[in-house]
């Protein structure tokens, strides 16, 4: 289903849990959480909005009936620790190229993803300073890096 | 209407929000 307009701003966070679907589940399980929790707080009157979130909650229940068996779905506490780890890895990924002078879409997608897996982690209770630092840092260096490539500029 | 409307729309977000805390083992 498309996301309605009202409901735009968890769109991304929905691209990420289709693009991990196979990849890693559990991600995929959590970036749709938080995308129905915030989607109810944006706008659950709205018909359109109101039929697009009970969809993704029927998903959502669909999801952890098949995902029974996984400790990181049925305990949050380790679902925290699993995405945080995951939003870390690209966080670090990204990091680690940018220093080595490696500019390229994949690290640029890392940051994004990266900056989105920590949105995502808000599900769990509020995020640390060091997640808000790395989240805006992520977002910034996406974006930048991005329009530098766009405009024939090597990033600093 | 209105207020049949309403409480339509109201008892279909409680489902929600309960559907919500039981997918989340809150109830």
């Amino acid at each position: 289903m498309a996301v309605p307009v009202p409901l735009r701003s968890i769109q991304h966070h929905l691209r990420t849990a289709q693009e991990h679907e196979t990849r890693d589940p559990v991600v995929a399980y959590y970036c749709r959480l938080y995308a129905m929790q915030t989607g109810m707080k944006l706008d659950s009157k709205t018909p359109e909005c109101r039929k697009f979130l009970v969809k993704l909650m029927d998903q959502l229940e669909v999801m952890k009936k098949e995902l029974c068996d996984h400790e990181s779905v049925t305990q949050e506490i380790v679902g925290n620790a699993h995405v945080e780890n995951y939003a870390l890895k690209m966080f670090l990924y990204a990091d680690n190229e940018d220093r080595s002078g490696r500019f390229h879409k994949n690290m640029i997608k890392s940051f994004y993803t990266a900056s989105l897996l920590l949105d995502v982690l808000s599900v769990f209770g509020e995020l640390s300073d060091e997640n808000i630092q790395h989240r805006k840092y992520a977002r910034w260096k996406a974006t930048y890096i991005h329009n530098c490539l766009k405009n024939g500029e090597t990033p600093q | 209407t209105g207020s049949v409307g309403a409480s339509v729309a109201s008892a279909e977000q409680d489902e929600l929000s309960q559907r919500l805390a039981k997918l989340r083992d809150q109830i």
